[in-house]
């Protein structure tokens, strides 16, 4: 494990735990994607078979049972929460996400890592991860004022990748020398259309203004 | 397997 890697891990963890801090101690959920969150639970369900096939060390198992966990914690909070389900922006969460499970599917069948049933969808939760942030950041753009929680849950989330990015430079010269196609494109993608987002979250934090995003 | 041996990642 090299310090990119458990940098990008720690960002990834800390952005759900703003996430869930917004959601109970705030008890709202305004601002959020639940489509988003929806997306997320399927890539950790997806990529995560391997629980039961593979074992990698106590700290795999046990990240791998948190986001499982938190993802779908955070999505029965805004579907089901009596307080919570009654602030989620459901008017301006329109993107159509089960285009992407569609798209994305088909990809993972015509691309997959190998062809076996938890590869293909291994790769599916890959290419899935890669745009599961779109109705968020179509939300954020719809939003008037995004808060201070919601802005740095999006910031932390696309730091998480941006530092994936490194890891895979690091150890594709200290350990695996292998070009890993599918996963390197796909946080390309990823981590590019976190950029928009990123310039304007500096720049607030910059000019100590309030967020936002233009239409 | 290309990739087997960075399964290990999240």
């Amino acid at each position: 494990m090299n310090v990119f890697r458990l940098a990008g891990d720690m960002t990834h963890l800390l952005s759900i735990v703003v996430l869930l801090l917004k959601i109970r101690t705030t008890k709202s959920c305004a601002g959020i994607s639940l489509k988003t969150q929806e997306l997320y639970v399927l890539v950790f369900l997806t990529r995560y078979l391997d629980l039961f096939t593979r074992y990698f060390s106590v700290y795999n198992v046990l990240m791998k049972l948190i986001f499982i966990g938190t993802s779908v914690a955070i999505f029965w909070y805004m579907r089901y929460h009596k307080v919570v389900k009654q602030t989620y922006s459901k008017d301006l969460d329109s993107f159509r996400h089960y285009h992407l499970i569609l798209g994305c599917f088909l990809m993972a069948l015509l691309i997959p890592f190998d062809f076996s049933v938890t590869e293909v969808l291994w790769t599916f939760s890959i290419y899935l991860e890669a745009v599961a942030i779109l109705p968020q950041l179509v939300l954020l753009q719809k939003s008037r004022n995004i808060d201070n929680l919601t802005g740095n849950y999006v910031f932390l989330l696309g730091a998480y990748r941006a530092l994936y990015l490194l890891n895979w430079i690091y150890r594709f010269f200290t350990e695996i020398h292998k070009i890993r196609w599918i996963p390197w494109i796909s946080g390309l993608v990823q981590t590019a259309l976190y950029a928009d987002f990123f310039y304007y979250y500096i720049q607030s934090w910059r000019k100590h203004e309030e967020l936002k995003l233009p239409a | 397997k290309s990739d087997g041996i960075s399964k290990d990642e999240l």
